[in-house]
């Protein structure tokens, strides 16, 4: 089963 | 001071409508320039971002930029109130505790007036950085609608997979599987059922079908989706307004 990734490592805090 | 009025509250319902299930509490940041609002999904996996114009509004002011922290169960509540075809302004002051909600039946007469309280909503501000994608694809909303719909029932992930001229869509799950397969055409007579794609590199993705699920609620606000595609990036989805958007990034499953 694929596992659920986040987008955490793709934010930038502005 | 903030007037925003939309010339019809169906706009702004369906905008609302297109989100409200996937988050909850919205700092909306009003501007000189318009509307813009973001905010990211409990599991972080999920991250909705709004831009409304002034074209999209029948008239807009907004004097000194100003945060609206709005729950939008709320917010919901109070727009069920109005009709479609009202106008609906929204009106706030520099530093509100509230925000009203204006609707306007110009041909009976009929104003009613809603004040919804608003939230200190602590978020910060994401931004997810210009990402080079391996695939664009531009299609019919509603059709994109009805494949994650269908496919949702047989598996709780979607396999999307594009080469140079084909697109197909998978799901795997215990009761059966089914895929749907689609190719680039251009209709003439109806260039919004058109399906476009550019590739640049094949794609092999697979996505939580109930955030996709939660996604294709934006459909009501245009005819086309752009959906951009990367390996290595979380993938864009968007519904253009007149003037602005309504974008998702989701970031993929991946296999361990």
């Amino acid at each position: 089963t694929p596992i659920q990734n986040d987008l955490n490592e793709f934010y930038t805090v502005v | 001071m903030l007037e925003a009025k939309f010339e019809e509250a169906s706009l702004f319902k369906r905008i609302i409508d297109g989100f409200k299930d996937c988050v909850q509490l919205v700092n909306f940041q009003c501007k000189e320039d318009g509307i813009i609002a973001q905010a990211v999904d409990d599991s972080r996996v999920l991250l909705v971002s709004l831009e409304i114009g002034i074209e999209a509004f029948q008239n807009y002011r907004c004097d000194h930029p100003v945060t609206l922290g709005i729950d939008l169960t709320s917010l919901s509540k109070i727009l069920r109130c109005g009709n479609n075809s009202d106008t609906l302004t929204l009106i706030a002051d520099d530093t509100p505790d509230t925000v009203l909600l204006l609707f306007e039946d110009t041909k009976k007469d009929r104003v009613a007036e809603y004040s919804l309280k608003l939230m200190d909503i602590d978020a910060a501000f994401l931004k997810i950085e210009d990402l080079a994608y391996d695939c664009t694809l531009m299609m019919p909303s509603s059709e994109f609608s009805k494949i994650v719909r269908d496919l949702s029932q047989l598996s709780d992930s979607l396999n999307i997979m594009i080469t140079k001229e084909t697109i197909k869509f998978v799901a795997d799950g215990d009761i059966g599987s089914g895929s749907v397969i689609l190719k680039p055409f251009v209709n003439m007579d109806k260039p919004e059922d058109s399906i476009k794609l550019e590739m640049d590199q094949p794609v092999d993705l697979t996505f939580g079908s109930k955030y996709l699920l939660d996604i294709v609620k934006g459909s009501a606000l245009a005819e086309k989706v752009g959906i951009r595609l990367s390996s290595e990036a979380p993938a864009l989805f968007q519904f253009d307004l007149k003037s602005g958007y309504l974008q998702f990034f989701l970031a993929p499953k991946f296999n361990d």
